[in-house]
Parts: structure tokens; sequence; C-alpha cells
């Protein structure tokens, strides 16, 4: 049992959902499984991308301020061109 | 800055558009001056120029939805995601939708509802071939965000005219434009007025005078009967009462006594009532019958009590809802015999005033013995 991952709490889970969401919509970022290191390092990639386009700064990490720019109101065009 | 991939654009600097539905949370006209202005606003520093289509298939089509509304690039309910535009090309290439779960205003400052001509200008930039930039304070930074005046920073201003070269009717000296042609099948008016008897007809710099016992309309540079006004007159009408024609350029107006200027002019137009926003009239008519003058601007229009001297209550109102049969913008206006003469690029509407409806439509030259 300890090889498993520790329960995220809900909080924590839906933070990640928005993120997701967020970087699956506006930064192209592939939907579907890929192996929880791969999507991991993607995820990462992609958060820098986005804290890059909005002049944050870059941690790859969901920080608060990350946060509180994705839960803006926002235009739907992808911020990264197709 | 940015562009899409291959700096997408439309090959014509004559963009259509149409507004395909409207959204309960406000008034029609005021939807149709929110997506008026928005145009403006890259009109003003670039080539480009937009026409309203009301039927068929326009470059940008325009459209309010929930959810999944067709496009299979669902909106998400209240707030976070707001609207979306496609970039220049055919099919939904330009098409911009809003998002109807949303609440939208014509405020500026209102909390939870979103001001629809910020949102359209920076979604119609999109459709004109704008991506998103990360410069904070322009109006193509993606997240939205309450602000007033003018909304195009130097950024955007940069990026649209990369893609289409500056406005031609700004700074640079354009090659004078020959004398229009009378008999032109698309020739339109600027305005139109009564002068003792007369009949005066502005287009660009020249007007045409016709007179009962002149068989032919006469052309004549505006200049050269008035040095002091401006080569573009964008309305105008009689009062017969105090023998006056009033001349409207931009926010500017002129009394003119037969041919000659009235002294203390010229004023602004604001002091006839109008709000400071507005900075033009389109067109302008006394109704000799009332004593009110009707004046045109954009989607709606005022009523100007004459023996007042003030603006009549209730106004503005929407052309297309009172004058049902005309379209919603006008060019110039005149009044004959209980008849509203509406002019609408090369077309005219004879309307009767008492019944309230369209009588005859023909060519706006047709004034002209075309």
């Amino acid at each position: 049992a300890h090889t498993l991952a520790k329960p995220i709490a809900n909080e924590e889970k839906d933070k990640l959902l928005l993120a997701e969401k967020y970087l699956r919509r506006y930064y192209d970022m592939p939907a579907g499984l890929q192996g929880e290191r791969k999507a991991s390092d993607l995820m990462h990639q992609k958060i820098r991308e986005m804290q890059a386009f909005f002049r944050l700064e870059v941690t790859g990490k969901l920080d608060d301020n990350t946060l509180e720019v994705m839960e803006m109101a926002r235009c739907g065009v992808p911020d990264v061109a197709e | 800055y940015n562009h899409f991939p291959r700096d997408l654009k439309w090959k014509n600097t004559n963009v259509t558009f149409r507004i395909l539905n409207y959204t309960p949370d406000l008034r029609k006209a005021d939807v149709d001056k929110a997506v008026r202005n928005a145009f403006n606003v890259w009109s003003r520093v670039t080539p480009l120029r937009f026409k309203k289509l009301y039927e068929g298939n326009a470059d940008i089509m325009i459209s309010f939805g929930a959810k999944e509304h067709g496009d299979f690039n669902p909106f998400d309910g209240p707030e976070g995601l707001l609207a979306h535009a496609y970039p220049p090309g055919n099919g939904i290439g330009g098409d911009t939708h809003f998002d109807e779960d949303e609440t939208w205003t014509k405020d500026f400052h209102s909390k939870n509802s979103f001001n629809l001509f910020l949102v359209a200008a920076h979604e119609f930039g999109h459709a004109l071939g704008m991506a998103h930039s990360s410069d904070p304070g322009s109006l193509m930074y993606p997240v939205y965000s309450y602000g007033k005046g003018y909304p195009l920073s130097e950024d955007d201003i940069k990026g649209i005219q990369s893609l289409y070269g500056e406005n031609p009717d700004h700074g640079r000296v354009k090659p004078k434009p020959d004398a229009p042609t009378k008999c032109d099948p698309e020739l339109s008016f600027d305005a139109i007025t009564e002068l003792r008897g007369e009949t005066i007809i502005f287009k660009d710099r020249f007007y045409w005078r016709l007179h009962p016992q002149m068989p032919e309309p006469e052309q004549t540079l505006i200049k050269s009967t008035w040095p002091e006004l401006p080569n573009q007159v964008d309305a105008a009408y009689e009062n017969p009462e105090k023998d006056i024609v009033i001349i409207f350029s931009g926010i500017q107006m002129w009394a003119l006594n037969g041919y000659n200027l009235v002294e203390g002019y010229p004023k602004y137009i604001h002091k006839l009532g109008l709000p400071k926003t507005v900075r033009k009239i389109d067109a302008a008519v006394n109704i000799r019958d009332t004593g009110k003058t009707l004046l045109f601007v954009d989607e709606e229009y005022w009523s100007y009590d004459e023996e007042k001297g003030t603006m009549d209550s209730g106004y503005p109102r929407s052309i297309e809802n009172d004058f049902p049969g005309i379209g919603d913008e006008v060019d110039a206006v005149a009044y004959h015999y209980g008849y509203l003469y509406f002019y609408h690029e090369h077309i005219q509407f004879e309307y009767s005033y008492s019944s309230r409806k369209v009588m005859r439509i023909m060519r706006a030259n047709s004034i002209l013995n075309c």
C-alpha cells in the first residue's frame, strides 16, 4: 500500500483540474493518458509557458499568482499559435 | 503583439459583417452600437472598412450562444471563457461568438457583467488576424480588464498596421478625389437640405444646386461658395422659421443665412444637447409641421425642439424601430409635404410620416434626374 501516491485533498485536486483544463484549452497541452511521469513533466513545461506569457515568475509550479490568472475571465482563443 | 501563423489576414480591406442573433441582456440598438464602435476602433487606424449585411454570408458572422453552440468549441457557462473568434479565412474564418451565459452590459464598471464593446473590440482583433499579446496594457491581452477611453495601445496599433497598413484618411496627403458624377449608379449623398426654395445636395468637396427653373443641377465646389466651411459636410437642414441653414461637420456646426455665414459660428454640436460621445451627425431634417429637427447618429436619432431650443426627452430612439423598412443607418434626410426622404448608400426611401411606412424605394440620384 505504501507504493500508491498519497491521496490529494479535494482543493488540491480542483486546482489541478482547473490547471489541466486551462493548459489544454489555451496552451495546446495534449489530452489523454501519457503515463504519470511524462504527464507531470509536460504539465510543468506548459505551466512555465503560461507563466512566461503572462510575465509571471516562471516556476513551473501552480503557485497562487498562476492560479489567480487562471481564474480570471478571459478570451477563448488559445494564447499559443496552433 | 502576435499574429496568427503565416500572418493570416483578409485579402480585401472592405470586410463585411452580420449580426445573426442578439443577447437579451441589452437593447438591440445597444448591441448594434457596441459592434459598430468595436469595428470603428480598428478602422480608425487602418484602411479597413466594415460593411453591415442583413442577409447572406458575411466575412465576420457574429452570434451569441451557450455551451456547445455549433463549432465543437464549447463555452463554459458564466465567467471563465467569455467569447472567441476565428482568424481570417473562408467559412468559419472571422466568425465571432459570444458566450450567452455571461451577462453583457454597456457599462464600464459593473461587477460580474462584461462590457460588450470591449470584448467585441478584442475578438474582432482576432477576426482581423491578431493573436494574443503578452502586453497587459494592450487590448489583445487575453484577460478581460475594465478599461475606459480609446482601447487600442501602441502595441495593438503596431500589430494591426503591420498587417494592413495605416489609415489613408489620416495624416497623409491624399490625392484630390475626382468630382462625383451625378448619374453614377452607386452614388450616395453626404447631406441634403433646402435653401430658400432650392435643394442643396452635398457630396465630397462639392454640392449640387437644384432649382425649379434650372433644368440641370449645377455642381460647385463647397469652398467656392462658402470658403469658411470644411471640405466635408456630414449633415444639413433648413430652419424656415429663422431662415437659416445649419451645416454639420464632425463635432462642429455652422449657420448660413442664404449664402452668408452667421456670426458666432462654428459652435460645438453638443450645444444642442447631444452627449459628448457623439462625434458626428449622419443626417438632419427639420419637420416643418411640428417644428422638430431630427438628428440621426449611427443606429439612433434625437429630436430637437427648435422653439424651446432643447432636446426632447425620451431620446435617443432606434431608427429601425421608429422608421420601419428603411434599415438602421441613414446618410441624408429631406422632408417634403408630409414625406421623409431617407438616403442610404445608393438608395432613397420615400417614407410617409403620417402613416409610418415606406411608400416608394428609388435610386438616390433619381433626384438629380438620373
